[in-house]
């Protein structure tokens, strides 16, 4: 009769200052978690005086623990050597491909190593790079060497014309 | 390969705690049915002789009972029985005068006033093994944590209770004293209701 009360014990002997609660499922109304007040009410203090969120404790009542962990049982049975451990093999057998592709990827470029030509893609980069005004000597690739021979001539943007 | 581990097998007493018979008060017998509950025995019979190092149950943050077993390292108790002081003795202040006392270094219209505190009567509460609360093991609760958590010790805020789980409730008993009668409450109960609790009061509302 205490509003938002669900569970009310007996009156019990206020001499060890202890009473056990066994948390039931019901008192969840088929919800994962909720939240309630423990409160105590001493016998002379009448119901409708009686405010159990004034020395109240917060506590949550929930079905179980939202987080998986393996149980006893489960390390028990492990320590038994029955393990179900197909995830094992997943989990191993990936970084295995991985590890062979790559072993197979660094043989086939040794193998055709004679006959790869990449100028095509340097030249075009270099084409790219020689649309900047200035000299050769000022780029970031050549500004370190040192065995300049002559100065370059001057350069000029090219129109589209020209290519 | 691995060397097969069998499981150990999970303890089970069939053992049944049989009721047992005492006299209290001096003369009247009483029989004692001792309970079980979450693993704890209440109203055991005690042992013939006493053993300082008997185990005791304390009781975590969230309330489940867990066994202390003290130990004796350099000649001290380590992990005793908590000592309650002076919380469940009576206080009483008694005032002799010089007639009563003939104290030698008293003067003779000097009153002196003592205070004595009486043992509680410790027929039922000898049965009791799980660590009785007092306010020494009040926590502090609330959002800045500076509320005292008078009158439980357990559970702790916001602990969470499993279902098909039993947790210990404890309270300090004589916090419920009667402001009219100066009493301290014979009997109380427990109640457990649902709370709606808002962002601002969960703590996670800032502007």
């Amino acid at each position: 009769d205490l509003p938002g009360t669900f569970f009310s014990s007996e009156w019990i002997d206020n001499l060890n200052g202890l009473m056990a609660i066994e948390v039931d499922e019901d008192w969840l109304q088929n919800e994962f978690e909720r939240r309630i007040v423990v409160s105590v009410q001493p016998k002379y203090i009448p119901d409708e005086d009686f405010n159990p969120l004034q020395y109240g404790v917060l506590l949550h009542i929930t079905k179980g623990s939202r987080v998986f962990k393996p149980t006893k049982e489960q390390l028990a049975l492990d320590d038994a050597g029955i393990t179900n451990d197909q995830w094992y093999y997943v989990a191993l057998s990936i970084p295995t491909v991985v590890v062979i592709f790559f072993v197979f990827m660094y043989f086939f470029l040794y193998v055709n190593g004679k006959n790869r030509d990449f100028t095509d893609v340097t030249r075009k980069a270099l084409n790219k790079k020689r649309r900047v005004l200035g000299k050769f000597s000022e780029m970031k690739k050549f500004k370190n060497m040192k065995n300049h021979k002559y100065t370059e001539l001057p350069s000029y943007k090219k129109t589209s014309k020209q290519n | 390969a691995r060397q097969v581990v069998r499981p150990k097998e999970k303890m089970t007493t069939s053992e049944e705690v049989k009721p047992w018979l005492r006299t209290i008060y001096g003369t009247s017998k009483e029989l004692v049915t001792p309970t079980v509950i979450a693993g704890v025995t209440f109203s055991a019979k005690p042992e013939e002789t006493p053993n300082p190092l008997k185990p005791w149950v304390s009781l975590e943050h969230d309330g489940r009972p867990k066994t202390i077993k003290p130990e004796i390292k350099k000649g001290q108790t380590k992990k005793g029985r908590p000592d309650y002081k002076t919380y469940f003795k009576t206080a009483v202040t008694h005032t002799y005068s010089y007639e009563d006392l003939k104290a030698h270094n008293m003067d003779p219209n000097q009153k002196h006033v003592e205070e004595e505190y009486i043992d509680e009567d410790d027929t039922y509460v000898s049965l009791n093994p799980v660590v009785r609360c007092t306010p020494d093991l009040y926590f502090n609760k609330g959002l800045a944590k500076d509320i005292r958590s008078e009158p439980f010790c357990t559970p702790y805020e916001n602990s969470r209770w499993k279902v098909d789980h039993t947790y210990f409730v404890s309270w300090y008993t004589r916090f419920f004293e009667d402001v009219n009668s100066g009493e301290v409450a014979d009997q109380v109960r427990v109640h457990l209701s649902y709370v709606k609790e808002n962002p601002r009061e969960k703590g996670n509302y800032k502007r």
